[in-house]
């Protein structure tokens, strides 16, 4: 299968520590 | 559904994606006042929705807002009297087909309700005195109240009061 990588961006770095996961679905 | 973490420099790679059509969404484990800004996969919006064709490593960037919309209001029945109802602001077009865009509250018996991190955008809003969860989430029924719906549009920061008819 594919690799999805990425990132998340915020102005608030503050909120990047509540974060668990990025999830795909069908 | 497949995940991958999330770093603190909010760095994520999701391994073994398979084709197929996709939607992303984020999960947290403290309530944060966000909504998705933009989600883009190799620089194409995704936020309603991808799809994977075969194995080449594909790279997504999510931009988060913690300024979203707040509405607040009252529900009132065709007698103008306060009513409970489950209130929910649907987004328009296709993000209709993304779950998590559209935002819930239960009006209390004197018909408040408060709605926050909302997405900007247009949306209509609806109250149902009795609805089954999640039946919004299908075209069909939503087709048979459409007109019901209060449109609203929602800005970054902004804040509205609505007063809105419970549909019975």
């Amino acid at each position: 299968g594919a690799e999805v990588s990425g990132r998340v961006i915020t102005d608030n770095p503050d909120l990047l520590t509540r974060f668990d996961s990025v999830s795909l679905g069908g | 559904v497949l995940s991958g973490s999330v770093t603190n420099n909010g760095f994520f790679t999701i391994s073994g994606v398979l084709p197929g059509n996709y939607l992303a969404w984020i999960e947290y484990h403290e309530p944060a006042n966000i909504y998705v800004k933009s989600m883009r996969l190799d620089g194409v919006d995704a936020r309603d929705g991808f799809r994977i064709e075969g194995p080449s490593p594909r790279q997504m960037e999510i931009v988060l807002g913690d300024a979203g919309g707040a509405l607040d209001g009252a529900v009132l029945n065709d007698k103008l009297a306060p009513s409970a109802a489950t209130v929910v602001l649907v987004p328009n077009g296709s993000l209709r087909r993304r779950s998590t865009a559209y935002k819930v509250a239960v009006a209390d018996p004197v018909g408040r309700f408060q709605l926050q991190a909302i997405a900007p955008g247009d949306y209509k809003l609806f109250a149902w005195v009795d609805v089954e969860a999640n039946a919004w989430l299908d075209a069909e029924f939503l087709r048979t109240y459409e007109e019901r719906g209060f449109p609203i549009s929602v800005g970054e920061g902004t804040k509205a009061s609505v007063r809105v008819t419970a549909i019975p």
